[in-house]
C-alpha cells in the first residue's frame, strides 16, 4: 500500500549551518493490512516521517507511492481527496479547532463526503473512546487525555483505509490507554491498515512490526523481539 | 510547605445539567522537600489540582496554603510573585510562545527577576535537556519531545523551591525520559519539592509518595507498592 525511496525532508536546505535532515533517505514498504509501530529517540524524524506519509508536507527527495500511485504527481485536488477519504490522521498535538466542541470537531472530516447522519457517525466514535458524555465541550474545557482521545476519534469517523497515528497514548493513564490499544488493534482485524509513533513499548511490542528510526534513517526494521 | 483543605474546583457550577465536579474535596499536605507523583485516570481532575497548586486558578471553595500563607488572601501582585519567583510548571501541553525561539522562551521567567547574564543561564538549562543546539528554533522546528523538554528548561531556570510537572515524560521515549527523571530526581535531592502528575508507573515508582485521584477526590495516599 506503501512505498518509499530514498525519502528525505530536509529544513533549511538553502543554509547549510542550520539545515535539518530531519529524514534522510528513508526506504520502506508497508502492505495492506499491516500494523506497524515507528520507534526511534526524540528528535529522531518520526512525526517527519508521519508528515509525508499523511500528504500533510511533501518531501526534500525522493518518492512515495501510496497504492501505486506516485503522491508528488497529485495536484493539490486530487492529494486533498486522498487525505480526507483514505488516510485517518492523529496529531502529536492533537489540533483540534478551539472554537469548535468536541462533537464538532470529530465530525468534521465527514464534510467532505455526503453522510447522512453525520452527528450520530460522530456520536457513535466519540462513545467508542468514551467521551459521549463530554461531545459539547470546548477542547479548553477538555483534559489533556481527553482532547486526545477527540482526535482519535476523529480521525477514524471516515473509516480510513490507513490509519496514522502519532502517540495515540501519549496522554492517557495506562488503563484508558489499554483501551485505546484494543480499539487500535480491533481496527486493523478489521483491514485498517495501522502506522503508530509511539514511545510505549508496551504498545510496540503488540504489533507485528517494529522500525526503528534514528536521526532520520532507519535503524531497524523487524518483529518486536528482533528490534 | 503545602496545605489544601476541603479544595474543590467546579466548571459551571451555576449550571447544574452541565456542571463539573474536577476538583471535589481534597484535602492534602505536602512538605518541603517532598516528592509526590499524582496518578489517576484521564479526566479525574490532576491538571485541574495542578492549576490550583500553581496560583494559576483560583479554586470555587475550600483552601491553599503555601508556606504559611493563604493564597486567596493575597492580591494579584503578590500571587503573581509567588507564581514567577517560587514555583516553576510545566505544562502538560507546553504552552510555548510561538513567536519567540526555544531560548527566548526559557528565559522568559527571568525578566521578572533582574539576574546578569539571562542568556547563559536559559542556555546553561538547555544544556541540562540536550537542546543547546535547537536554542534558535522556534516551537514549530521542535519535535515533541523537544517542546517538551523546552517547557521542562523553562520551569527550572529561575530555580523555584516547587516544581509542578504535568506529565513532564509524556512526549519522550524511554531513553530521554530517563534522563528527565534523572534530572528530577536530582533536582529533589538539592531539595526542590517535586510534585509531577504522571501515568508513567516507572517515573511513579521512583518517588516516595503517590497519591492517586479519583473523581477529584484522593483515593490513596502512601509509598508506591501501596497505592
Ligand atoms: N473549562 C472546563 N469546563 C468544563 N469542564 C472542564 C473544564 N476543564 C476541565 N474540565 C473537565 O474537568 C475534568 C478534569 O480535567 P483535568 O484536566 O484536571 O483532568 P486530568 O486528570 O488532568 O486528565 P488527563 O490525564 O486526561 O490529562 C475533566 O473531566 C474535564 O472534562
Ligand atoms: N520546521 C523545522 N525547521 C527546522 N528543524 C525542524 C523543523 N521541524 C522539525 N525540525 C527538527 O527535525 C527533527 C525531527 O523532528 P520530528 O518532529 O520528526 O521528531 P520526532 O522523532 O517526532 O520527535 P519526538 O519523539 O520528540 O516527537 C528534530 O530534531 C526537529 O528539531
Ligand atoms: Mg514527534
Ligand atoms: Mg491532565
Amino acid at each position: 500500500a506503501i512505498q518509499l525511496e530514498g525519502l528525505e525532508k530536509i529544513y533549511h536546505e538553502d543554509q547549510p549551518n542550520i539545515a535539518v535532515r530531519a529524514v534522510n533517505g528513508i526506504d520502506l514498504t508497508i502492505n495492506h493490512g499491516e500494523a506497524v509501530a515507528i520507534v526511534g529517540p526524540s528528535g529522531c524524524g518520526k512525526s517527519t516521517l508521519m508528515q509525508l506519509l499523511g500528504c500533510l508536507d511533501r518531501p526534500t527527495r525522493g518518492s512515495y507511492r501510496l497504492e501505486g500511485q506516485n503522491v508528488s504527481r497529485l495536484d493539490d485536488d486530487e492529494l486533498a481527496h486522498v487525505r480526507n477519504r483514505r488516510i485517518g490522521f492523529v496529531f502529536q498535538s492533537f489540533n483540534l479547532l478551539a472554537r469548535y466542541s468536541a462533537l464538532e470537531n470529530v465530525a468534521l472530516p465527514l464534510m467532505y463526503s455526503s453522510v447522512d447522519n453525520p452527528a450520530q457517525r460522530a456520536r457513535a466514535v466519540l462513545e467508542r473512546v468514551g467521551l459521549v458524555n463530554r461531545a459539547g465541550h470546548l477542547p479548553s474545557e477538555l483534559s489533556g487525555g481527553q482532547k486526545q482521545r477527540v482526535a482519535i476519534a476523529r480521525s477514524l469517523v471516515n473509516q480510513p483505509a490507513i490509519l496514522l497515528a502519532d502517540e495515540p497514548t501519549g496522554a492517557l493513564d495506562s488503563r484508558t490507554g489499554e483501551e485505546i490499544i484494543q480499539l487500535l488493534l480491533e481496527l486493523n482485524a478489521a483491514g485498517t491498515t495501522l502506522i503508530v509513533v509511539t514511545h510505549d513499548l508496551a504498545l510496540a511490542r503488540k504489533l507485528k512490526r517494529v522500525v526503528r528510526l534514528r536521526d532520520g534513517k532507519v535503524e531497524a526494521d523487524g518483529p518486536p523481539e528482533q528490534v
